[in-house]
């Protein structure tokens, strides 16, 4: 472990815990103009389902195993408040992405570029894929809905974070480790890549008290 | 390819 990881782990942590604070506080899915798309909930509960088959048979740390056991238990929360809870608060007209496509893709590319042919292996591949693109649904809605509460751009940021430092720790776990892991490499590079655009906006608009509005 | 030894990241 090194801090690079630490700190992107609970970055990635704050984006679960700022999206159950609104979700709580606005007592809905959709504030006034901000919109979570529940496709990007529920592929993220299936990437972790599908990433941590080894929870009981491969026991690296208590960290591990703790934080792979919350990851599992407040997506699977969060697409629970969506679908239930805060259902009619959730528009499925302005959640419009076809996620099949990015959960079809992973699935095939897993099938093709994987380290090992066996079913453990394949999900866990599919699921750093599918991770990859899983911001997708949630970042086309922003682009339909043209703008967002500061809160939901607070948990894209966290979100954007906690992968953007994993590829430091990559770098950095190369230079003492000689660590190298291609498929999750490429996937967390493409997986940041997409909110560059976001961390744009963010950081010349938001944090400048602007509101967040797509040109 | 080569596959990293044990899974040890999230």
């Amino acid at each position: 472990m090194n801090l690079f990881r630490l700190v992107a782990d609970l970055m990635h942590l704050v984006s679960i815990f700022i999206l159950l604070l609104k979700m709580q506080k606005t007592r809905s899915v959709a504030g006034r103009c901000s919109r979570i798309s529940f496709k990007t909930q529920a592929l993220y509960a299936t990437v972790f389902l599908t990433r941590y088959t080894d929870l009981f048979a491969n026991f690296q740390s208590l960290y591990n195993t703790t934080m792979k056991v919350f990851f599992i238990a407040s997506s699977l929360y969060i697409v629970f408040l969506m679908k239930f809870k805060f259902k009619a608060t959730n528009d499925p007209r302005l959640d419009t992405f076809k996620a099949q496509y990015v959960v079809g893709g992973a699935a095939a590319l897993a099938l093709i570029v994987n380290y090992a042919f066996t079913v453990q292996e394949v999900l866990w591949t599919f699921s750093i894929y599918l991770e990859a693109v899983a911001i997708l649904p949630q970042l086309f809605m922003l682009t339909k809905t043209g703008e967002a509460e500061v809160i939901t751009t607070h948990y894209l940021f966290a979100l954007g974070t906690y992968r953007g430092l994993y590829l430091v720790n990559w770098i950095y776990r190369y230079w003492t480790e000689y660590y190298v892991d291609w498929i999750v490499w490429i996937a967390g590079a493409v997986q940041t890549g997409l909110y560059c655009d976001f961390f744009y906006i963010y950081f010349t608009k938001v944090l400048k008290g602007a509101k967040f509005e797509l040109p | 390819s080569s596959a990293p030894a044990a899974k040890d990241e999230l």
